[in-house]
């Protein structure tokens, strides 16, 4: 098979850990059916979402907070776990508010 | 860093507890899983009021099962690691209930070595601590804390843990209490003696106060039942009387015999020849522990006690039952005289809305219903079964076909006319095998995309692929305010969703995802003009 390279592994690692985000509440799913009309226009913002989501896990995960996509996030998102959402929904309505 | 609390919690703190009969751990024995999670539990009841009582229902307060993969809820399991299991916190059916991934290798009895295999007691305890309404907490070494830790040999429940059950519950009730004896008399009156026994025939002095961690719970107050005194040995001065302002009975009423012994210690050494019988306590209501005598080999168990009542818990089960079938009736006059009623599906379908209920249907077009209607729905779709009770959901494509949804079936169809290929099962539009039948389907305009509802979950569905999309099925609770188990939804040439359960409605709001008003309205008089 031929190797990925490397923004091809990157953009892998990227949309594999914006996954394991919205499933335990890093990034908010409350309004998933029109997220990709609210994103249109606003990727600036989303981006920053994603950096801040990544800090956030690192933060709760007790690793060193660098809002990179780096070998111990990637570690920690590899390690066994419980299946509930570390934050919940109505977290993210107060962080909206 | 600190445990959070949910929200949710038990109003009640004696909390029944079961092993699921149909999803039990397939690779474990299940007297021994019981016997890991009833650990597991009493951590919790340890540090709290809360209490835990195993019974075989299906209906337990905190139901365990084990399953793997999809298993009918919004949250698969993703096979051996990382997601090992999840819990619902406190509430009506589903809530306090775990569920544990059953394609991990789990172990009983973990060693400090064993790296491969996953504690069962260490991930029971977190999951139970979510059944009772905690959160995940970002202290590391807390039980709440979301990654797999292991458990220690030497296990204690953390300080973060217990200040957060215990905030929730309160801590655990310390039931010892001083007896007060006013007007003591004894059993018996001991024997006056000159000689003394020697040592070995000194009986052990009974406590006199009322403790119920002493195994005697419901022992009666009355005096002339307690126990006789035997003195002590050596003599310590109201050890056991410090809450009580009366004199020390015994020294007021007895006259033993006194020896001084090389130490000046005084010592009572009356010479009983046996000990009184203590009185059998009656314990009617207290509860056989079933796992005492329940043998290994009998699983399911058919001879437990009856569960103590409980308040009935309400509202919906996760796996809707199979209807009972309905009666036909014999024409469409003989339809009930009532507005009070409710439809199996609503679909708008050329501009024009089509009701389902049993094997009729009614168009309602710009001037009212039509003439002839209501009709047989076979009549206008005659590929249909002709031993047709009901439908279960219908919906206009995108390309303005129309999809039928009857059971485990899909019938597509142009017009009147089904399209070759049809029916299809659902497990061809990639929804689980476990399907039984949808409730509702609609085309959402908002976005463009196609929704199938079935009990408590919901799909995206991808038109031009033909499958559902990945990350699906979500729970309903997406849809804010809606039930579980509706009977139809659709939108109206107004724009706005309408979702149907029971004899209501409910008008959508698509940006805030939420309904405009949490009361129904009635659907007939709307939208019949009943």
């Amino acid at each position: 098979a031929p190797t990925r390279s490397r923004a091809t592994r990157t953009a892998h690692h990227e949309r594999s850990a914006r996954g394991y985000l919205e499933t335990f509440g890093y990034l908010s799913k409350s309004r998933p059916e029109v997220g990709n009309l609210i994103m249109d226009g606003n990727e600036q913002s989303y981006e920053d979402d994603f950096r801040i989501a990544i800090k956030t896990l690192q933060e709760f995960g007790g690793i060193p907070v660098t809002g990179e996509l780096d070998a111990a996030t990637r570690n920690l998102m590899k390690q066994k776990r419980c299946g509930r959402p570390d934050r919940e929904e109505q977290d993210h309505e107060n962080r909206r508010s | 860093k600190r445990f959070a609390v949910q929200g949710a919690k038990w109003k009640h703190t004696n909390l029944t507890w079961s092993l699921s009969s149909t999803r039990r751990p397939s690779l474990l024995d299940p007297y021994e899983t019981r016997s890991v999670l009833a650990r597991a539990l009493d951590v919790w009841e340890q540090a709290s009021r809360l209490t835990f009582t195993e019974v075989n229902s299906e209906e337990a307060d905190i139901l365990v099962s084990f399953a793997k993969r999809y298993h009918d809820d919004a949250y698969p399991f993703d096979g051996r690691g990382t997601i090992l299991a999840h819990a619902f916190f406190p509430g009506v059916d589903r809530g306090g209930d775990a569920h544990f991934d059953d394609d991990e290798l789990w172990l009983l009895e973990p060693k400090d070595d064993d790296e491969e295999g996953t504690s069962l007691f260490a991930v029971a305890v977190h999951e139970f601590g979510h059944s009772l309404g905690l959160s995940h907490s970002s202290v590391k070494g807390a039980l709440m804390y979301p990654w797999y830790q292991g458990i220690q040999s030497n296990f204690v429940l953390p300080e973060d843990d217990r200040n957060g059950i215990q905030q929730m519950y309160g801590p655990k009730l310390n039931n010892k209490k001083w007896a007060r004896i006013p007007s003591y008399k004894p059993v018996q009156t001991p024997p006056t003696t000159t000689t003394t026994t020697t040592t070995t025939t000194t009986t052990r002095r009974p406590y006199i106060h009322h403790n119920r961690h002493h195994g005697v719970p419901n022992m009666p107050r009355d005096p002339s039942r307690n126990p006789v005194y035997y003195p002590r040995r050596p003599y310590y001065p109201d050890r056991h009387y410090h809450n009580t302002t009366e004199d020390h009975p015994r020294r007021t009423n007895y006259n033993y015999p006194r020896i001084e012994t090389t130490t000046h210690a005084i010592t009572y050494r009356p010479r009983y020849p046996y000990k009184p019988e203590y009185p059998s306590y009656p314990r009617p209501n207290y509860p056989v522990d079933p796992r005492q005598d329940y043998p290994k080999q009998d699983y399911p168990r058919s001879d437990y006690p009856k569960r103590p009542y409980y308040p009935e818990k309400t509202t919906t089960t996760t796996q809707r039952p199979t209807p009972p079938q309905r009666p036909t009736p014999t024409s469409p006059s003989d339809k009930p005289n009532t507005c009070d009623t409710n439809y199996d599906a609503v679909a708008l379908i050329r501009g024009e809305l089509f009701i389902f209920k049993d094997r009729y249907h009614w168009r309602i077009g710009a001037h009212g219903r039509y003439p002839g209607y209501p009709m047989e729905i076979t009549r206008m779709w005659s590929s249909l079964p002709k031993n047709l009770t009901h439908v279960d959901a219908v919906y206009e494509r995108p390309d303005k076909h129309i999809a039928i949804f009857i059971g485990k079936e899909l019938y597509l169809f142009n017009s009147q006319y089904l399209l070759p290929g049809y029916p299809k099962p659902l497990t061809k539009l990639g929804l689980p095998e476990t399907l039984e039948k949808l409730d509702a389907a609609m085309v959402w305009s908002l976005n463009g995309k196609t929704y199938f509802y079935s009990g408590t979950m919901y799909w995206k569905y991808d038109e031009d692929e033909g499958k559902v999309e990945l990350d699906y099925p979500r729970n309903m609770a997406m849809w804010k305010g809606v039930g579980y188990n509706i009977d139809s939804v659709f939108q109206w040439k107004d724009g706005n969703t309408y979702f149907f359960k029971g004899k209501g409605y409910w008008k959508f709001n698509d940006l805030q995802m939420r309904v405009e008003h949490e009361q129904q309205l009635p659907s007939a008089p709307f939208w019949m003009g009943c």
